[in-house]
């Protein structure tokens, strides 16, 4: 251990192990997280090369690797509540993107908020045991944010019973759901819904997109991968072009809007329930961002507490450049940062699961409010660790630029959340019409 | 600034503080409003973000309503005013964080908890009000007096959180196959594992690249 290390932990005020049982929820949540972390962990079959020196093809090969691990390993410890899976999977995954993401943290979420019973049965239960593998398909390389100029369209035939989807133009080719291009074999897709001569607006269609045992493209369907982005190596983000593809009417999901065998539509209660996922995820992405602002401090901060450079004094040693005032100014401000954000993290999951209780119950009053604060805080959280990974990786000096600091990546992971999920400034732009309006 | 103020006369770019001397105090315009912030007070730190949030919420309405008057289309009044419409948003989730943070607090029964995190709580509130002063004043919530303490307590908070910087991040338990970063490790080792990390380069895996087969030994020959 080093003896600058030692002697900061001998200086503290307080029992750290107290203030992590606050930010786990509890002793036992610590308990069970670390359980949960040591099943991996010490586990040889999430060994991995470090990715750091993989070509991207050998990196989503690991991660799907490790994926496939995962899954079998979660039903042989029996691990189900989402809390646990979402310990073991960033254990697995460190904290990286994978393949299975939008899998289990959009295609799984919106098949139980907006399945009904008979589609639970067909859809969610194979995709919980993983036959099914899906993803989230909305974006378009024309659109994102701006839902209502997504130009895919759902055709509701009759006489067949069966919906015609369409990518009528170039720019609307679905872009960028991750999975999408090598794993998933169905992806929930969001589409313009037109029947009777009329566009009711966008709804959610599942699209058995891949062969369920070669694995090819089924016809109508054009899939791949988008190649190499800024980070996300682990993820194969893909695009979706749709041929006069057929699903059955049973394949929308019709929890809330419906249509008819004879193309009657019948409206949602409230137009905001398409949107429930994007508002969870938007809500998750919250306690994302703290995580990695807390992830970036402890990188820097540690360092900055064994780094010893030039001389405040003339004549003394080298001080620890935690010493130095312009150090802490960088520093400790995104530190309370990461606690602010931690503990908004918390509020915004509680507040997520309490108001999904309310809608279950058919109470909608607070989802416009949630809707705004999601937006919003989403918004002001990732721009503001953002913004704040560079600052850490900057008070490293020279070796902040190395990947083995770990700040590159977290910083290209962490990133696109600026603009994914939602384009922040369209997200303030959404909360200001909520205040406005208040 | 010691030159100019010793009465050497500056030239270049510097030469502005020469003036710097003789400059005269400008009389600082009275607040709108009376402040009675506590800057060490977190429930009056919480209470003066929601009036900066509240002043941009109506400062955004009224930009709307104004674009209105003008005979604009709706559509066209609101993107007019999208600038201070974001600014109204970024104020609000501001107060809600700060609000949290300190909500949070009242939930910590550890009174050595407690006391850091309220240490960080205020440094979080303070240092916002520093990143956003324009706006504070702009309002009549805070006087300039009362940000140049605020500059000063941020200070002191710094040298108060120091002893407690490393734990507090080891409070989070990031374990180091999570973290993987050789810069974080838990024990401190930076130099030695930097090395290894550096040795486990594939570049690394031959002593002689074949690039100097291929292209720098040719061109040697060439020369």
């Amino acid at each position: 251990m080093n003896p600058d290390i030692i002697k900061e932990r001998q200086n503290a005020t307080f029992d750290v192990e107290k203030l992590t049982n606050i930010l786990d929820g509890g002793p036992e949540k610590t308990k069970r997280r670390r359980e949960i972390e040591a099943l991996v962990l010490s586990d040889p079959d999430f060994k991995e090369e470090d990715p750091n020196f993989l070509s991207r093809s050998e990196r989503y090969d690991q991660a799907v690797r490790k994926s496939a691990q995962m899954i079998l390993k979660l039903r042989e410890y029996g691990i189900a509540d989402p809390e646990e899976i979402y310990c073991y999977k960033t254990s697995v995954h460190p904290d990286r993107p994978e393949p299975l993401d939008l899998h289990l943290g959009m295609f799984l979420p919106t098949l139980l908020n907006q399945s009904t019973p008979e589609q639970m049965d067909r859809f969610f239960m194979p995709a919980w045991n993983l036959e099914i593998i899906g993803t989230y398909a909305q974006t378009e390389m024309g659109h994102g944010t701006h839902l209502r100029g997504l130009e895919t369209t759902a055709t509701y035939d009759p006489a067949t019973q069966e919906f015609v989807l369409n990518s009528p133009t170039v720019s609307s080719i679905k872009w960028w759901p991750g999975g999408l291009g090598k794993t998933s074999n169905h992806a929930i897709v969001l589409a313009q819904l037109y029947t009777q001569g009329n566009c009711h607006g966008l709804h959610a269609f599942i699209v058995p997109i891949r062969d369920m045992s070669t694995h090819e493209p089924l016809p109508g369907i054009v899939v791949g991968d988008i190649g190499p982005k800024f980070g996300f190596n682990e993820v194969d983000n893909g695009f979706l072009k749709l041929e006069n593809v057929r699903i059955p009417r049973e394949n929308m999901l019709m929890k809330y809007a419906k249509v008819e065998p004879d193309g009657t539509y019948v409206k949602p209660p409230s137009a905001k329930l398409t949107y429930g996922t994007m508002v969870f995820i938007r809500s998750i992405i919250v306690g994302e961002s703290a995580r990695a602002l807390a992830k970036s401090c402890t990188i820097a901060i540690r360092y900055s507490a064994v780094r010893h450079q030039s001389e405040i004094r003339p004549g003394e040693p080298e001080p620890q450049i935690l010493d130095y005032q312009t150090q802490q100014y960088k520093l400790f401000p995104l530190l309370a940062m990461a606690y602010a954000f931690t503990f908004v993290g918390q509020y915004m999951k509680q507040t997520y699961h309490r108001i999904s209780g309310d809608i279950n119950q058919g109470d909608f009053s607070e989802l416009p409010e949630l809707h705004a604060l999601s937006a919003g805080l989403k918004a002001f959280t990732t721009w503001a660790t953002n913004a704040a990974i560079e600052v850490c990786r900057m008070s490293c000096g020279g070796h902040g630029y190395s990947r083995s600091s770990a700040l590159p990546d977290i910083y290209v992971e962490f990133t696109p959340t600026c603009t994914y999920e939602g384009e922040n400034t369209v997200m303030m732009l959404q909360t200001a019409r909520y205040l406005v309006k208040s | 600034y010691r030159q100019a103020k010793d009465g050497q006369q500056l030239s270049g770019i510097v030469s502005y503080l020469n003036e710097a001397e003789h400059r005269r105090v400008q009389p600082q315009p009275v607040a709108a409003r009376p402040t009675v912030v506590d800057i060490n007070d977190l429930a009056s730190l919480v209470e003066v973000y929601k009036l900066r949030a509240a002043i941009l919420v109506e400062l955004a309405a009224k930009s709307i309503q104004q674009e209105l008057q003008r005979r604009k289309s709706q559509e066209d009044a609101w993107n007019n005013s999208a600038i201070d419409l974001v600014r109204a948003s970024d104020a609000h989730c501001h107060y809600v964080v700060v609000k949290l943070f300190t909500d949070k607090l009242g939930e910590i029964g550890d009174t050595a908890v407690h006391s850091v995190l309220s240490t960080l709580a205020l440094l979080y509130a303070l240092h916002g009000i520093t990143q956003n002063s324009g706006d504070f004043l702009q309002a009549g919530l805070l006087s300039v007096p009362q940000v140049l303490l605020i500059s000063v307590r941020i200070k002191e908070l710094l040298a108060q959180l120091r002893p407690n910087a490393v734990v507090l991040v080891d409070a989070f338990d990031f374990h180091d196959k999570k973290l993987n970063s050789v810069l974080g490790r838990y024990d401190g080792n930076v130099y030695e594992n930097l090395f290894d990390w550096a040795r486990r380069s594939p570049l690394n895996s031959t002593e002689v690249h074949d690039s100097f087969h291929k292209y720098l030994k040719p061109l040697r020959s060439k020369l």
